[in-house]
């Protein structure tokens, strides 16, 4: 473990904590892309399988329940609990293109053809692009709540921490994985623009607005 | 194929 990937980790669990109360405490979905969030259902479930054949670490497991109990949860708040005010007008990505293509990829491009690493694979893959639904539901409303935008900044930043973590890995460890730094490095290109209408807009009080 | 290696980060 490393500054970079504990801080990451740290950023990840803050975003997934954001969104849970947002949509808890608002008691509404609104701006929220439902499809992103079953994305991100499927990439915990795809890549925690061996949540209880491989203990890692006390940490390690107890991450992973948490994503994993937390995806689910948000899930079942905007499908079911708060379905009402879900803005499913505006939640319109096709998210079979995501997962069609990282699912034939994951087949292609892999460390070992097994079930369980093609499924990690697969994650891997589609975490990289899930977030897209979410980006394509802010620019088509032309806005997101400030909360909103502090969820994909903490959610944004995890993989870019990521990155420095792999770097730092390599460094010290004479570990990498270039699958894991590739599909890392397309999922921090994805968030630029977020980022860059982060900085300049919401972090000087403003509200994030795109142009429509 | 690539070396499978341990999957310890989450």
């Amino acid at each position: 473990m490393n500054i970079f990937r504990f801080l990451g980790d740290i950023s990840h669990l803050s975003a997934i904590i954001i969104l849970l109360l947002k949509i808890w405490k608002s008691r509404s979905c609104a701006g929220i892309s439902g499809k992103s969030q079953l994305l991100f259902a499927i990439v915990f479930t795809t890549r925690y399988l061996d949540l209880f054949t491989n203990f890692i670490s006390f940490y390690n497991t107890s991450m992973k329940v948490v994503y994993v109990a937390s995806s689910y949860a948000t899930v079942w708040m905007i499908y079911s609990k708060f379905k009402a005010t879900y803005d499913g007008n505006h939640d319109t990505f096709r998210v079979e293109f995501l997962i069609v293509p990282t699912a034939i990829l994951s087949f292609l491009v892999n460390h070992d053809f097994t079930p369980l690493e093609i499924l990690w694979t697969f994650s891997i893959y589609l975490e990289s692009v899930a977030i897209l639904p979410q980006l394509f539901m802010v620019s088509k409303t032309g806005e997101a709540e400030t909360i909103t935008s502090h969820y994909l900044f903490a959610l944004g930043i995890y993989r870019t921490l990521y990155l420095f973590n792999w770097i730092w890995r390599y460094q010290f460890e004479e570990f990498f994985d270039l699958i894991a730094i590739v599909a890392g490095l397309v999922q921090t290109v994805l968030y630029c623009d977020f980022f860059y209408l982060y900085i300049t807009k919401v972090l000087k009080g403003k509200k994030l607005s795109l142009p429509a | 194929e690539m070396e499978a290696y341990s999957k310890d980060e989450l």
